[in-house]
């Protein structure tokens, strides 16, 4: 995955079992996006694998105040990378689970 | 603390705490 700037991180062990899972996101680099972040705190929340898009996270990020609107794209990216890689890490240890 | 909380009108909760300096690139 490219790096957006934004870093977007499990904020708990991921057993493969539940769909819902914590998540943290921060700024790594502000340079990278367009609108000045809020403030270099970390944003931890739940998301849910089945249920939930990236692109919903970021819309409600921007909503809260935490990102300008003009990074909904590489925030939701961000999301998205590190979604991809949860699912793709479950697929592999936890097959018959998924 | 140096938590805080900020809940989205679609009920998540967004939960910011301060990131250890040695997470940040160098800004």
């Amino acid at each position: 995955a490219e790096d957006t700037g934004v870093r977007v991180e499990l904020a708990e062990e991921d057993h493969g079992r539940k769909s819902s899972i914590a998540l943290r996101l921060w700024v790594e680099d502000p340079k990278k996006l367009k609108g000045k972040p809020k403030d270099n705190g970390a944003i931890e929340f739940t998301f849910d694998l089945e249920k939930e898009t990236p692109d919903d996270v970021a819309q409600e990020m921007i909503d809260s105040g935490f990102f300008h609107e003009n990074d909904l794209k590489i925030v939701a990216k961000s999301i998205r990378d590190r979604v991809a890689l949860i699912l793709w890490r479950r697929e592999r240890i936890w097959p018959r689970m998924q | 603390s140096s938590f805080t909380q900020v809940v989205h009108s679609a009920g998540r909760r967004f939960i910011v705490s301060p990131v250890p300096e040695s997470r940040l690139k160098d800004q």
